[in-house]
Order: structure tokens, then sequence, then C-alpha cells
């Protein structure tokens, strides 16, 4: 579902070259669950940006769902990740004039579906990640962990083919985090939904069934979970 | 250096209540080095923000370094903060437009200080976090766990007398978490700089010399550490 082959991703600060990532290949199957982890900078960020289309590689080749997106338009590449792609950034990204409700129902909009199920939809993952009784909260009116979790929920409420998440559960309690890893685990296993997280979490990355090591941009090694 | 007397603090969305925190009182001396600890929404954030005079509570009465902050203006709160305490936000709240070095040295222009000796305090701190050869970059520019690494430089470059740190290492990776840690002890034991902190991490908790643990709005228990 996944195949990227020789990423090397670079920046340019004034004379300065930075490299995030350098010559990275990875195949990812349907319905895997993956962890990456690495020190901060490492490049982890970048790679989930890449694999989800909201980066270029500077040089490299990209396949999603057998797609060669190297060259898709901007449109196309929204249409794309609206589609199959469910995301969870580092910073959240909500939208701050929408309600709790409002920005976990907005990605079915977009999918064209019916206000009626929609709304049923929006409930029960709002149920699932402990925020029902927040639905009409802005996220200025949420914790941060609150606002986590609301992310969560509106990346996992289109039953995508392919869940990214940065750090999906940094700034969660032990236990609202376990819940979030169940759902996701739950999701894995009865929809051949593929997830990859990063994290910093060794608690975390025991969910993980591969595991890839990024340092200085390089994949260092995978582990697998026995 | 910080007194707290039946604290509530409650907000209300349209019809609904909502308490975030409930009757807390607390009394901190100079030198400590305090966890605050509990579930998402349990009013850590809230806490901290009443202590570091960002907000008022809805009743009771709040001292900090023997002045009753109630009543004060926001110009002679915002001299207080400016003038003894350092605060690491749970959403980093860098300056976008400022580099590293900038948003760095900015809290030491507030201060009046001189450029040269500006500089040097910048530069030091910047390598004790392990970002000197980052100073140039924008917030945009940097990883998730870097810009938290610069709020943190922000927030400790003045020797505050107070830290107020939410959530400071929940980004980072193991190893660059206790360096950060580890630079905060020495703050602590060296300057006598007290620091109140919440986290998730039982790792973190460990440094703490006493630890308060938070549920729906309420102080449960305080632990210490032995
Ligand atoms: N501006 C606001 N308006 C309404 N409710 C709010 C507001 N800010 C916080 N709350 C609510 O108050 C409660 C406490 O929030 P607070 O941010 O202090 O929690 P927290 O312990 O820091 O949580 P987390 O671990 O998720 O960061 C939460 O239930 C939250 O939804
Ligand atoms: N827009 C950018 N311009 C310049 N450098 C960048 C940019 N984005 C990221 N970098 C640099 O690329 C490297 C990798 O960044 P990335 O965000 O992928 O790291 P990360 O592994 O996600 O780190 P963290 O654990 O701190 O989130 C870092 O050194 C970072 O400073
Ligand atoms: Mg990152
Ligand atoms: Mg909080």
């Amino acid at each position: 579902i996944i195949n990227l082959k020789n990423i090397d991703k670079e920046y340019k600060l004034g004379q300065t070259k930075i490299t995030a990532l350098k010559d990275v290949s990875l195949d990812i199957q349907a319905g895997e669950f993956i962890s990456v982890c690495g020190p901060s900078g490492s490049g982890k960020t970048t790679l989930l940006n890449i694999i989800g289309c909201l980066d270029t590689p500077t040089k490299g080749n990209v396949k999603i769902i057998e797609k060669d997106v190297i060259n898709y338009s901007d449109a196309k590449l929204s249409e794309l990740r609206n589609k199959y792609i469910g995301f969870i950034f580092q910073s959240f990204n909500l939208i701050p004039v929408l309600s709790t409700f409002e920005n976990v129902d907005y990605p079915l909009v977009l999918l064209g579906m019916k206000k009626k199920q929609r709304q049923e939809k929006v409930h029960a993952i709002l149920s699932e990640v402990g925020l029902y009784d927040h639905k009409k909260h802005r996220p200025d009116e949420l914790s941060g962990g609150q606002r986590q979790r609301v992310a969560i929920a509106r990346a996992l409420v289109t039953n995508p083919k392919l869940v990214l998440a940065d750090e999906p559960t940094a700034n969660l309690d032990h236990k609202t985090g376990v819940a979030i890893l169940d759902l996701m685990q739950k999701m894995n296993e009865e929809h051949n939904c593929t997830f990859i997280f990063s994290t910093h979490d060794p608690e975390v990355m025991k969910y993980a069934k591969k595991i890839y090591h990024l340092r200085d941009g390089e994949i260092q090694k995978q582990g697998k979970r026995s």
C-alpha cells in the first residue's frame, strides 16, 4: 500500500543544507501496524508528511495505494488524502472556529456523506475517545489532551485505509493513551486499516508489530515485536 | 513564594458550568521542585495558569512572591511575570516570525539587558538544550521536540525565581528529556529556582520532590518522593 524508494529530503537555510531524510526505502502492506521512533529531529514527522503526500521529497519515488504520487497535482493529492488517509498531527491542526463536533464532522462533509449518517458516526467516535460531553467545546475551550483526542477522532471517523499519527499519545495520561491505542488496534484488526505512528513512548511501541528506528534521517534498523 | 487559598475556577458554556478547579489550596516554598499529575482534563494547565497570573480564579485568593495578585492590573501582572516567572506552555507559544535565537533573546530584551550580555546567555542556554546549531531556524523550520526545547530555553534564560512548565518533556525522546530535567534540577539546586511542572510521565515524576495529584479539579493527595 506504501512504497518509498530512495527518498531524500533536504532543506536549505541560507547556505546551510539540512538533511531531514537520507536514502529511505520502505515497503508497507495493508493492515500493518508500524511504529517509527527516534530522537528529536531524526526525521519522523518529515517521513510521515511524505507518506501522507503533505510534502514532496527532494529525491526518490513515492507510491501510495498503487499510485505514483510524485507528479500529482495539489488537487489530486488532496483528493487522495481525503479518500484514503487519516492524519493525527503533532500540533493537532484543529479548526479554531469549529466545535469538537464540527471538527470531527468536517472530513465526512468532504466525502459527501449525508447529515444523519455523519451525526451517528461523529457521536460514536466521540464516545469512543471519551469526548461526547465536550462536543460543543471549541478547541480553546479544551485541555491539551482533549484537543489531541479530537484530532484522533477526526482522523479515524472516515475509517481510512491508512492512518498516519505523529506522537498520538504524547499529551495523554496513561489510561487515556491505552484507550486510544486499543481503539486503533481494533480498527486495524476489524477493518484492516494500516497504521503508522511515531512515538517516543516504549509502552506505545509495544503495540506495534513492526518498529522502524530513525536516526539523523536514516532508518537504522527495523524491529519486530515478538 | 506561592499561596493559593480555596481556589475555584469555573467556565460557562451556554447553560453548562464546567468546574476546572475546586477548592484548591496550596502553599509552596522557594526552592521546591514539584510535579502536578492527573488525567487529561483534571485541571493541571488551569492550575499552572492561575499560579502564573495568566488567568484569574472564579473564587479564592492568590499570593505570588508575597503579593496579593487578585486585584493587580494587567500591566502589573505582566511586569511580575517578566521579572520573576518563566513559562513552558503546553503549546510552546513561540513567536513564528522570530528565529530560535530571537525567541530566546526576547525575555532578556524585556528586562533591559545589554546586547552582549544577552548574546552570551542565549548562546549558553541554547547549547545546554542542544540547539545552538539551530539558532537561525524559525519555529516552522524546527521539529516538534526542537520547538519544545526552544520554549524551555526561553523560560530558563532569565534565571527566574519560579518556573511553571506544562508537560515540558511530552514531545521529547527519553535521552533529550533526561538532559532537560538534569538542567532544571541544576538550576533548582544552584539558584534555588522553584519548579512546578505538570506531567503524565512516571519517569519525569521521579525527579519531583513533591507530587500533587489532581482529579476533576481537586487535589486528591500529595506524594513525597522518598
Ligand atoms: N476556556 C475554557 N472553556 C471551557 N472549558 C475549559 C476551558 N479551558 C479548560 N476547560 C475545561 O476545564 C477542564 C480542565 O482543563 P485543563 O486544561 O486544566 O486540563 P489538563 O489537566 O491540563 O488536561 P490535559 O492533560 O489534557 O492537558 C477540562 O475539562 C477542560 O475541558
Ligand atoms: N521546514 C524546515 N526547514 C528546515 N529544517 C527543517 C524543516 N522541517 C524540519 N526541519 C529539520 O529537519 C529535521 C527533521 O525534522 P522532523 O520534524 O522530521 O523531526 P522529528 O523526528 O519529527 O523530531 P521530533 O521528535 O522533535 O518531532 C530536524 O533537524 C529539523 O530541524
Ligand atoms: Mg516530529
Ligand atoms: Mg493541560
